[in-house]
């Protein structure tokens, strides 16, 4: 319904609190290393043997919880990047972002990308821009693929497209039918 | 793992992106209250004995334990947020008097904030444009002239 | 008031004390 406004994800490295975009987000997972043993929660190691986790497990850990872990005097845990934020991947999305199948590979590969900043890793800037390029380098198509599909299915045009990039679609193809319906007069 | 009722919670709602109502997940709701409940017990008696008996190595669980709270609670609270604003959005759709079939998917708080929320655009409404007041839920969309 | 009321009764007041602020409400973008 066009009355119904949800609480809109938030920008860059910011999240917003009722979003549920970003809680959505914040559940995708990220390769991580205990700095510290984690006493009495050996229940959720996969092995489960022990009844704590020992410190230099290495873990998949949702985003939610290694922002809340990772504190920059007393670090519990470490954070890696995942492998899409990786040099060797950049250097793909540098050559030709059009290439990749970015719902695959992320379904939020800008917003959590922009998460990954709140990690001081070496690479931010590089990840940073590379996240910019990105985005800047399938705009153009994204546009022109929205605003010239009049009235026909458009899934395989989005299929491809990260959460981010689908929303900007929807948007242009909102205003596309919109103008469409005042052409004729409705 | 912990706050994976939560999560679902969220997604639920979220696959009904449009803004359409699906029922109140009370259950839910509920589940994710009580593993807040166990969480917050568990931190209680490790963080008596990190005090009492010095045991500091259990700082790391317990941190762990709160950022699991601090998520459920989001969850929760975005949960029921999201639904008062579609909600909101009904009585702008449908007028005041919403259909059976919609009253039947709102919990009983849901409907007492609904009413709340009527009063506060009908007192808002009757501020307008004099003495008749001006009921702006009407003409959303310029006419066909 | 009437959403804080409502968060309150429905969710906040069955949470552990130290949780139950509803500050985040004026995050929410106007």
């Amino acid at each position: 319904s066009e009355a119904y406004m949800p609480v809109s994800a938030g920008l860059g490295s910011e999240e917003n609190f009722l979003s549920l975009e970003d809680i959505i987000m914040s559940h995708e997972k990220l390769p991580c290393r205990l700095e510290m043993t984690l006493p009495r929660l050996g229940f959720l190691d996969k092995s489960g043997e022990s009844d704590s986790i020992p410190e230099g497990t290495k873990m998949e850990l949702p985003l939610w919880l290694a922002k809340g872990l990772y504190d920059k005097k007393r670090k519990i845990v470490s954070v890696e990047l995942p492998k899409i934020y990786k040099e060797g991947w950049r250097t793909v999305f540098n050559a030709d972002a059009n290439v990749v199948d970015l719902h695959r590979l992320g379904p939020y590969y800008y917003s959590f990308g922009c998460q990954l900043l709140n990690f001081d890793s070496p690479e931010n800037p590089e990840i940073a821009q590379t996240l910019l390029q990105t985005f800047v380098g399938r705009f153009r198509r994204i546009m022109d693929s929205s605003q010239n599909a009049y009235n026909e299915d458009t899934s395989g045009l989005v299929s491809r497209l990260d959460e981010l990039e689908r929303i900007l679609f929807h948007a242009g193809q909102k205003g596309l039918n919109e103008f469409q319906r005042w052409e004729k007069g409705q | 793992m912990f706050c994976e009722k939560a999560i679902e919670l969220i997604r639920e709602l979220h696959r009904s992106g449009d803004g359409s109502l699906p029922a109140f997940n009370e259950d839910g709701v509920r589940q994710v209250l009580e593993e807040m409940k166990a969480l917050y017990e568990q931190n209680q008696t490790d963080v008596h004995e990190a005090k009492s008996d010095g045991r500091s190595d259990l700082i790391p669980t317990i941190t762990f334990r709160h950022c699991c709270l601090l998520r459920n609670r989001r969850c929760i609270v975005s949960y029921l947020y999201d639904r008062l604003l579609r909600i909101r959005a009904l009585r702008w759709e449908y007028g005041s008097v919403l259909p059976s079939a919609l009253r039947f998917q709102m919990s009983a708080d849901e409907m007492v904030w609904f009413n709340q929320y009527k009063k506060s655009l009908a007192t808002y409404m009757r501020s307008l444009g004099g003495d008749e007041g001006l009921d702006v839920t009407q003409d959303l969309t310029p006419p066909k002239s | 008031a009437n959403t804080e009321t409502y968060l309150k009764n429905v969710a906040l007041k069955h949470m552990p004390p130290n949780l139950q602020t509803v500050d985040f409400l004026k995050s929410v973008p106007k």
